[in-house]
C-alpha cells in the first residue's frame, strides 16, 4: 500500500460536493423540497469512516449546493431498524404533508419497511421525526428472502386514487420490482404481478420509478401519467454495483412496465446508465419549486478501506443533477449539474486553441483543483474526410473506453480533451477525452472518456478507464463540461448524454501543483478548442447555526 | 505458447536427418550426440509443459486456492446490502497480477 500522509489525503477533500465532516457515508435518502429548504438525507455512520451502525444523516440548503449539517434525522432505536435505518423515499401527500418510508434491519437483521413523519410539520427544517407505532408496515412476502427486500421508492397515484409503492428484490437470478397498493401507508395490498423483472441481473436494490416528459425537458411530478409521458425504472445492481435505467410505458390499469428496448432493459451490461464511472445508489426526487427532477449520485471511494481510515471520512455525493429525457434523441436521458453551482464560479478564462496531432498543451490558469470547464471541439475537415472518405479505412468496430488503453493509445481521429489534476512532468494526469471512429456504414462514433489509470502513483487504488458511446446528431459540435473538485471529477459529454464520475487521489499533483492540459493525441487529426474555465468557491458546507435561518433564499 | 522451433539449440542449423551428416561421423562418437541432443529436447519439454500448466492453470498455487476459500465477506454483505468497499477489487486484481 502507498505511504499516504496527512498533506496528501487532506488534500483530497472536496471544495463544493456534499460531505459530512467526517466517517462513512453513502445512499441519498428521501430527498425534498419543504416551506422554502431543500432538505437531504443520508445513510451515514456516525463511528467510523467504514460502512455501518448506520443513522439518517441530515442537511439542508436554499440551493442545493451551500449545505448545512442538521442533528440526525433518525437513528436505530427500535426492535425494527436496530441493525441500521437504510434507504427510504419521501412522499408528499395531497394535504402536503410528508411520509417517509425506509428500510429497518431488524434485530434479527431481516429487512422491513417502516412508516415515519415529521413530528412537527410546522417546522421547516423537519428536525423532528416519529416512527409510526405500528412499524414495521411491510416484511418479506413469501418467495422473497428477509435481506433481499429493501429500499421502498416514493409513492405516486393510481388512477383510482390509491398510493402505490415498488420494492426491488431478486428471485433466484432474476431482478424483480414487486408492487405494493395503500391507501394510508401503514396498510399495504401486494400485487401478484411485477411492475417488471429482469432475468440474470441479482438484486435490485434502491429502485426508482418515475415519469418524464417526451416533450418539454422540465420535471413532472411522481404521480404524472399520460400519452406524453415516458417512465423510467432504475436499479442499483447489487452484484455489478451498477445503477442501470430504462425507458418504457407504464400502464396504471394493471401496474407494468414496458421497455421500449428489450435489449438494453434494466440491468443488462450494454443497458444505460446514469454515469459510466462511479455513482451507485441514485435517487431522485420533484423539484416542485422550480419544476425540475434532481438526480442525487453516492460517489463512494476507488482507494482502500485503510486509506479512508487514515484519513477519517468515506464517500462524496454527486452535484445534484437535472434529469430529463432527451429530447431529440428520445433513446436517453440527459443529466445536468444544476444551475445553483454556477453560483461558485469565480474568474473565468476563454480560450481559442488549435492542437496538432500528437501535442500536449498547458492551460495557464492558476491552481488547478477546483475548475468548472465547458468546452466545445471541432475536427479539421479535410482529417474528417481522410477517414470517412475512404472507404479503405475500416471501421473502428472494437473501440470501447474501457478495454481500448485509454488516453495512451492513439487513433486516427482521437483521444483529445483535457488532462486535469495534472502534475507538470505528467506523472500524474486524468484524461477525459472524447475518441472519434468510423462507425457502421461510415458514419462517424463518437466515445467520451475519463482514464484514470495513471491518475496517482499509489498502487492501492482502483483506477479504471471508464466511459461509454455518446450519442453526436448531424451538425452537432462535440462538447463536455467538466467539474474537477479535488479527489473527484464529474464529466458530461454532449450536453449530459453521457456523464462519468472518477474518483482519483494524486500524490504528487495536488495544492498549487495542480496543473490543466490540453491535448490531441490523434494520428491524423488537427483539433480547434473553444472552452471556458472558471475557479471554483469552496460551498462552505458546515454545520446550522441559528443566523443561519435568516439565510436569504436561493431565487 | 511457445513454440517447439523456438527451443531447438542454435547451434542445429543443419537439417539432423539430411545423409551428409551420417557419412561423416563413425558410429560410436554418433550415438553420443544424439543422447544430449534427447537428454536436451525433453529438457525443454518439460519446461514448455509446465509452463503451459501454469497459463492455463492462471497460477493458481494451492495458497491462491485458499486465498479463495477464505474470502471474509465484509459487513455490508453479511447484514444484507451490496459491497461497500473495494477490498475484493484488489483480491481479484492480486490473482489476476499471480497469472
Amino acid at each position: 500500500a502507498f505511504a499516504w500522509n496527512n498533506t496528501v489525503l487532506s488534500w483530497q477533500r472536496t471544495a463544493f460536493h456534499f460531505q459530512p465532516e467526517k466517517n462513512w457515508m453513502n445512499d441519498p435518502n428521501g430527498p425534498l423540497f419543504y416551506k422554502g429548504w431543500y432538505h437531504f438525507f443520508y445513510q451515514y455512520n456516525p463511528n467510523a469512516a467504514v460502512w455501518g451502525d448506520i443513522v439518517w444523516g441530515h442537511a439542508v440548503s436554499k440551493d442545493l449546493i451551500h449545505w448545512l449539517y442538521l442533528p440526525f434525522a433518525m437513528v436505530p432505536d427500535q426492535w425494527y431498524d436496530a441493525n441500521g435505518v437504510w434507504t427510504g423515499s419521501a412522499t408528499f401527500l395531497d394535504d402536503g404533508s410528508i411520509v417517509m418510508l425506509y428500510t429497518g434491519s431488524t434485530d434479527k437483521f431481516e429487512q422491513v419497511q417502516n412508516l415515519a413523519y415529521p413530528e412537527d410539520p410546522k417546522d421547516p427544517l423537519l428536525l423532528k421525526w416519529t416512527k409510526y407505532s405500528g412499524n414495521p408496515v411491510l416484511v418479506a412476502p413469501p418467495g422473497i428472502g428477509v435481506k433481499d427486500f429493501r429500499d421502498p421508492t416514493t409513492a405516486w397515484k393510481t388512477s383510482d386514487g390509491k398510493w402505490r409503492i415498488t420494492i426491488g428484490s431478486k428471485i433466484n437470478r432474476t431482478g424483480v420490482s414487486i408492487i405494493y397498493d395503500t391507501t394510508d401507508f401503514k396498510t399495504y395490498e401486494k400485487h401478484d404481478t411485477l411492475l417488471h423483472q429482469v432475468p440474470n441481473t441479482g438484486m435490485w436494490e434502491c429502485i426508482d420509478f418515475y415519469p418524464v416528459s417526451k416533450t418539454k425537458d422540465k420535471g413532472l411530478d411522481t404521480s404524472v401519467n399520460g400519452p406524453d409521458v415516458k417512465h423510467i425504472i432504475k436499479a442499483s445492481m447489487d452484484d455489478t454495483r451498477i445503477d442501470h435505467y430504462a425507458i418504457g410505458t407504464y400502464h396504471d390499469s394493471n401496474a407494468t412496465w414496458v421497455p421500449d428496448n428489450p435489449s438494453i432493459d434494466v440491468g443488462i451490461s450494454t443497458g444505460l446508465r446514469y454515469d459510466y464511472g462511479k455513482f451507485y445508489a441514485s435517487k431522485t426526487f420533484y423539484d416542485q419549486h422550480k419544476g425540475r427532477r434532481i438526480l442525487w449520485g453516492w460517489i463512494g471511494e476507488s482507494d482502500s478501506e485503510a486509506a479512508d481510515v487514515q484519513k477519517g471520512w468515506s464517500s462524496v455525493q454527486g452535484i445534484p443533477r437535472t434529469v430529463a429525457l432527451d429530447t431529440k434523441t428520445g433513446k436517453n436521458l440527459v443529466q445536468w449539474p444544476v444551475k445553483e453551482i454556477e453560483s461558485l464560479r469565480l474568474r473565468r478564462k476563454k480560450f481559442h486553441m488549435k492542437v496538432e496531432p500528437g501535442t500536449v498543451v498547458p492551460v495557464d490558469l492558476g491552481p488547478a483543483a477546483q475548475l468548472d470547464i465547458e468546452a466545445e471541439f471541432k475536427i479539421k475537415k479535410d482529417d474528417l474526410e481522410v477517414v470517412f472518405g475512404d472507404d479503405s479505412v475500416e471501421d473502428d468496430k472494437e473501440f470501447s473506453c474501457e478495454t481500448s488503453g485509454g488516453a495512451t493509445v492513439r487513433g486516427a481521429l482521437g483521444p483529445f480533451g483535457f488532462s486535469v489534476l495534472a502534475d507538470q512532468s505528467l506523472s500524474e494526469q486524468t484524461p477525459v477525452y472524447f475518441y472519434v471512429t468510423k462507425g457502421k456504414d461510415s458514419k462517424l462514433k463518437t466515445f467520451f472518456c475519463t482514464d484514470t489509470s495513471r491518475s496517482t502513483i499509489a498502487n492501492d487504488v482502483v483506477k479504471p478507464v471508464y466511459g461509454s458511446f455518446v450519442p453526436v446528431l448531424k451538425g452537432e459540435k462535440l462538447t463536455m463540461r467538466i467539474l474537477v473538485d479535488h479527489s473527484i471529477v464529474e464529466g458530461f459529454g454532449q450536453g449530459g448524454r453521457t456523464c462519468i464520475t472518477s474518483r482519483v487521489y494524486p500524490t504528487k499533483a495536488i495544492y498549487g501543483a495542480t496543473k490543466l492540459f490540453l491535448f490531441n493525441n490523434a494520428i491524423d487529426a488537427t483539433i480547434t478548442a473553444s472552452f471556458k474555465v472558471w475557479q471554483m468557491n469552496s460551498a462552505f458546507i458546515r454545520p446550522f447555526s441559528a443566523d443561519d435561518l435568516g439565510v436569504p433564499s436561493s431565487t | 505458447m511457445a513454440s517447439s522451433e523456438s527451443l531447438l539449440p542454435v547451434s542445429s542449423q543443419q537439417d539432423p536427418l539430411s545423409d551428409s551428416r551420417c557419412d561423416s561421423i563413425p558410429e560410436s562418437r554418433k550415438r553420443r550426440p544424439i543422447k544430449v541432443h534427447l537428454a536436451v529436447y525433453s529438457g525443454f519439454l518439460l519446461i514448455a509443459l509446465y509452463v503451459t500448466l501454469i497459463i492455463t492453470h492462471g497460477g493458481s498455487s494451492p495458497k491462491n486456492d485458499v486465498n479463495d476459500d477464505t474470502t471474509v465477506e465484509s459487513r455490508a454483505r453479511l447484514a444484507g446490502v451490496s459491497e461497500k468497499n473495494n477490498e475484493h477489487i484488489w483480491k481479484l486484481s492480486n490473482d489476476l497480477k499471480g497469472e
